[in-house]
């Protein structure tokens, strides 16, 4: 059987609903290492891969492979109910009908529980390789957002240059063109605000503005965020959790003929 | 002009 607790529900809150408008149906799939995720979208253009590590929980119990099968609209529904900063416990049973969701909110004495009915999914798996990436660039997660947002005024599309003078965002539509460059910043007094590039080697690709926007939808995961670019292959933007949890999405580049 | 590419043409199945 699964038992997972976590301290706040505002992790497991914040991460559905970064996915949920990405993908719709998917299997929790869960292991003694913790709850993993993978789902693409529609569209097949980007995916979600999200891992809970075990280390994120307190206490985690999970003795045999347990998939759970959610509609995470309707588990938006359910984790309404939880308050931030209530406990959340998941509970499931070696071959499950159910995800059983207690939230405990220890100041008042309140206990509520929720039990959702599971669906069987049959998807498929994608194997990510390994990659070098040629450029990995760390930025506030707020100023990602905050350029994705403002491009979407110009164009469908951005196209993401990294080279060593810096990264450039721009983009170029019917009304015209914009784009925004930052360059390394490392402000030893705020490091949230801390603009990293690692690079061996330049690069450019061009990408949807559509779904960058939606992953953005994790931004209150992380303080910042993590692009990791090569040529041609697609784009991984990284969210990282604490203890080595994390939640990614990758997207293909848009291609020329 | 260019074209979306799909994520399924970069990781395959496993």
């Amino acid at each position: 059987m699964l038992e997972a607790r976590l301290d706040t529900a505002n992790l497991f809150k914040s991460a559905v609903d970064a996915i949920k408008d990405l993908v719709q149906d998917c299997n929790f799939d869960c292991n003694d290492s913790g709850i993993a995720l993978q789902a693409m979208d529609n569209s097949h253009v980007a995916l979600v891969s999200m891992m809970l590590k075990a280390e994120a929980f307190s206490p985690f119990r999970c003795d045999r492979n347990i998939a759970l099968g959610v509609n995470l609209t309707s588990l938006t529904k359910v984790l309404r109910a939880a308050g931030r900063d209530d406990t959340l416990t998941l509970k499931a049973e070696d071959a499950p009908d159910v995800l059983n969701l207690v939230f405990e909110a220890t100041a008042q004495d309140r206990i509520s529980e929720y039990d959702l009915k599971l669906m069987d999914i049959d998807q498929e798996h994608l194997g990510i390789p390994d990659t070098e990436y040629a450029a990995t660039i760390s930025m506030p997660s707020a100023e990602f957002k905050r350029i994705t947002t403002d491009l979407m005024a110009m164009s469908e599309s951005v196209t993401i240059e990294a080279t060593k003078d810096g990264v450039k965002f721009s983009s170029t539509g019917d009304i015209g063109n914009g784009s925004i460059t930052l360059r390394q910043h490392t402000p030893v007094d705020k490091p949230n605000e801390t603009v990293e590039i690692e690079l061996s080697e330049p690069v450019a690709l061009t990408f949807s503005l559509k779904y960058l926007t939606n992953f953005c939808k994790a931004q209150p995961l992380s303080n910042q965020v993590k692009l990791c670019l090569s040529a041609e292959v697609p784009l991984m933007v990284e969210y990282g959790l604490e203890g080595g949890s994390y939640l990614r999405f990758y997207l293909a580049p848009k291609i020329g003929d | 002009k260019v074209k979306q590419g799909s994520i399924m043409s970069f990781f395959g199945s496993s």
